[in-house]
């Protein structure tokens, strides 16, 4: 059974063209395993994107040395979850 | 096993085999709905749609799909709510009356049975088919990247790894493709409409290219009036326009393949969702979210009862 603990989901907002093509390329190393519910596609637009463990640090980083603004939007994914999980169990019975 | 048709509980998440259990008990207690198997997965499990047919030979048809994307659940449960809905009201509802009357609605309320099973056994978040890539460790493919439109172009990936991998070819996904062929073997489809959930949109095509389709006016007119009625019931804002303008550039989407196979009212609805829960919606915003879906919903499915082509 696959966990999230540690899985941040971030929200990006970026100001222009030149962030957002910033991201896509973030959006391109595999190795990071980014997961991106919104993808970047316009400065209008914010970019969701779930990070596993693992690459929170480089992600964030990499963020703040371009001065891209993001906020949390899941501080860990694993404890929504298991509300989720808990919930259900509670509305089975 | 007798069972009273009070018995399912539509505003929590099911199991795959409770839903094609009540799919059983909707098609039992309502003589014009009929459970059909429209084709296999991948690891073999049945596509079941359920067919909304008051009579007629090859009636003029509209198509509503969910869970595609398997984790997005609220879909899968908003789908059957509706289904119930309109097996319930049909008889009492003028609206549903005279759609059903004219018109037969084929429902498939788990497009990804796979992925749907593969997030409540081992890991939530799962968004794919489960086929297996040759050559790759990684597993399925992004069946909504996976339609004979504009397929392999931006907006997928051709890493078997991402989550937006389009698949080794259009159609690959056997989910797909017998949607795909039930459409085409049909042949009197007038609208095609899928449910996904993310951040509340209402687009239209195209999301494969960055060009308004022709009939850009009355779908814009037409999803902005399915936007006002969902708003009416809660406040749900839903943006409505193009995928590409509205949320970005996607290849091999279904309603685009919808569109270009000449079934011009295609939208794909992205249901209630602040990104706050991420995929995880709370059950207590099942019924709310389906009930303002269903709004949107037939706002567009009149449209399409009343303007035949």
């Amino acid at each position: 059974l696959e966990t999230f603990v540690g899985h941040q989901v971030l929200r990006i907002k970026t100001k222009n063209e030149e962030e957002v093509k910033q991201l896509q390329l973030l959006e391109s190393l595999e190795h990071l395993g980014l997961d991106f519910w919104i993808n970047p596609s316009a400065p209008a637009l914010p970019v969701d994107v779930r990070i596993p463990a693992a690459s929170v640090q480089s992600v964030k980083a990499f963020l703040e040395s371009q001065g891209i603004a993001y906020s949390i939007l899941i501080e860990d994914l694993q404890d929504v979850l298991d509300k989720e999980k808990q919930d259900m169990a509670e509305s089975a019975q | 096993r007798q069972r009273s048709s009070s018995s399912f509980d539509f505003g929590t998440y099911h199991t795959l085999d409770d839903i094609n259990e009540e799919l059983d008990h909707l098609a039992s207690e309502y003589s014009f709905v009929e459970k059909i198997q429209i084709g296999e997965s991948y690891e073999q499990r049945p596509l079941y749609a359920l067919k909304f047919s008051t009579g007629g030979r090859n009636r003029p048809a509209i198509w509503l799909d969910a869970g595609i994307h398997s984790r997005e659940w609220v879909t899968q449960a908003s789908a059957l709510w509706i289904a119930n809905k309109i097996a319930s009201d049909y008889g009492t509802d003028d609206s549903i009356t005279s759609l059903l009357d004219k018109m037969d609605l084929f429902l498939l309320p788990v497009a990804n049975p796979d992925g749907f099973v593969y997030t409540h056994t081992s890991n939530r978040m799962w968004r794919k088919t489960r086929s297996k890539i040759p050559g790759s460790v990684c597993v399925g493919v992004d069946p909504n990247r996976n339609w004979d439109a504009g397929f392999g172009g931006p907006g997928a990936s051709n890493s078997p790894c991402s989550e937006s991998y389009h698949g080794p070819s259009a159609n690959s996904e056997v989910e797909v493709k017998s949607v795909v062929d039930f459409i085409k073997s049909h042949g009197n489809f007038k609208a095609f409409l899928t449910l996904h959930s993310y951040s509340q949109l209402l687009m239209y095509p195209y999301g494969y290219k960055c060009t308004r389709p022709d009939d850009y006016a009355e779908l814009e007119s037409l999803g902005r009036a399915a936007a006002s009625s969902i708003r009416s019931l809660y406040g749900t804002t839903f943006q409505v326009g193009t995928i590409c303008n509205t949320i970005y550039q996607a290849s091999g989407g279904s309603i685009d393949w919808a569109y270009d196979n000449g079934i011009k009212y295609s939208f794909a609805f992205e249901l209630r969702d602040t990104g706050r829960y991420g995929f995880l919606l709370p059950a207590s915003q099942i019924i709310p979210a389906a009930q303002e879906t269903w709004l949107g919903l037939k706002r567009i499915m009149e449209h399409v009862r009343d303007k035949s082509y």
